[in-house]
């Protein structure tokens, strides 16, 4: 089972379209994927069309119970979710300097049964105890950017806040880059993918996700972009993707 | 002095771009503008070229000292700043349940002299106690969207947020959407802009800022878009948006 979480402390820059379309793309490959929704927005959770019952994960994280029990198949196939809902706003305050707050989701991670390869954590852009608890959890850690000056200036520090937590709490975590909303003609594209390269030879994907219009209308269909519309540039970005983080195992 | 919160629990909106470039639109116009960046990723400090000697507007909020002692000139002509640092991360812990937290900076605006007309304030996507700061402390919140279905759920709760703010620590708080990075021949944004304008008549504002190239650029160069490229659209748009602020002081 291998858990990644996809994160970035810079808003929009595609942290919930890649969680839910390389969970779409994976499942297409075969593999069994769950989705766990750490974002209070739920985006992800309304994406895949949840409609959730009661409080979502937010209950074996901040309540009681196991996290087995807030795990829900969606209308994706092959991909199970334990969704995101408001109450996950308060887990600041709930879990404020209890012990081994920061490492709650790791030791439910361990209590699961093996039924999916994959778990993808989508994060909230904001340095809280939910985006600790998914960077302590996980084996690697997958940030989206944009090609822009405030997204980069941004992913430069949050690299910064990852090494921390490699060092404090999970040695073992590996990160990668992925460039999303791509622009490839425009010049600061290009400007800024040379330096990125340069900056970033090993952790930078070569997978690159263009700008794709069907990417903003999928969730309106409540369909991954595998289902609304599989032979896009946004299925195939995502498809390749998943082949590239299967082929370097190692890189996340 | 009339104070506007820039807000929106979605990332990437534009709120930065607006606070910015909606700051420098005001100061063509003759107007002294003070930006507020409450947002500790300090996109909006760094993009007004500022090198924060200290903890910034931090201080004032959770130390000690005068919010004027924060605030500095920017290389924006007729832009103030009381800059952001990484420090604001932990105003949450710090404000933690302490009388009066939720009010802090309404009362630390009254102190501040009359020098600008305009105080704008940038947030970071998150529902912690700077947002409601900046919530509580406003004349108006000017909620910057994309037209894209994730934005607009997101949209539609953030405005429940306000009602509850309004009803416990503010009454007189006006609210107005803004349409960002839109493109404006596809056909998401007019389908969403139809539905916005039946559903928000009198909050959404006539100005729409259209995706400009222009504006992710003009960060590189800590120029804002009247500097950098005064033709552009971005520029343009920005202007109608500072015109339609003026003309309709009710709605903000
Ligand atoms: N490759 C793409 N092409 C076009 N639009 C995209 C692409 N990826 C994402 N988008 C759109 O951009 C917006 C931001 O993407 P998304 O919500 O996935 O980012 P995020 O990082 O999860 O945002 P937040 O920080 O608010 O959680 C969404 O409205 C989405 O539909
Ligand atoms: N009208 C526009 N046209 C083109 N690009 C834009 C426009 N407005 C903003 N952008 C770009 O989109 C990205 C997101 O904008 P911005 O950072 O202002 O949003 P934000 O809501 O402040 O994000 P965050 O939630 O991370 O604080 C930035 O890289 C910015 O340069
Ligand atoms: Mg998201
Ligand atoms: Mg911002």
């Amino acid at each position: 089972m291998k858990i990644i979480t996809i994160a970035n402390l810079k808003g929009g820059v595609g942290k919930t379209t890649t969680t839910v379309s390389l969970a779409a793309a994976l499942a297409e490959r075969g593999e069994k994927v769950l989705i766990l929704d750490l974002d209070p927005k739920a985006n992800a959770t309304d994406w895949t069309g949840l409609k959730v019952a009661e409080r979502g994960i937010f209950t074996p994280l901040c309540e009681y119970g196991k996290l087995q029990d807030s795990i829900q198949p969606t209308s994706l196939q092959g991909v199970d979710i334990a969704p995101a809902t408001e109450w996950l706003s308060n887990a600041g305050q709930i879990l404020q300097g209890k012990e081994g707050a920061q490492t709650l989701l790791k030791r439910r991670l361990k209590k699961l049964p093996p039924h999916w390869s994959w778990v993808l954590i989508d994060t909230a852009p904001a340095l809280d105890i939910l985006l600790i608890n998914a960077l302590a959890a996980a084996d690697g850690v997958l940030i989206p950017t944009e090609a822009h000056m405030l997204a980069i200036e941004v992913l430069v520090k949050f690299l910064r806040t990852i090494r921390l937590v490699r060092t404090r709490l999970n040695p073992h975590l590996r990160e990668g880059i992925v460039l999303c909303r791509a622009e490839l003609r425009a010049r600061h594209t290009q400007e800024l993918l040379t330096r990125l390269k340069a900056k970033f030879p090993t952790t930078l994907f070569a997978t690159l996700i263009r700008y794709n219009t069907r990417l903003i209308e999928a969730p309106s269909f409540r369909q991954s972009i595998m289902q609304y519309a599989a032979n896009s540039t946004g299925a195939q970005d995502y498809r390749a993707l998943a082949e590239e983080l299967f082929k370097q195992r190692g890189l996340l």
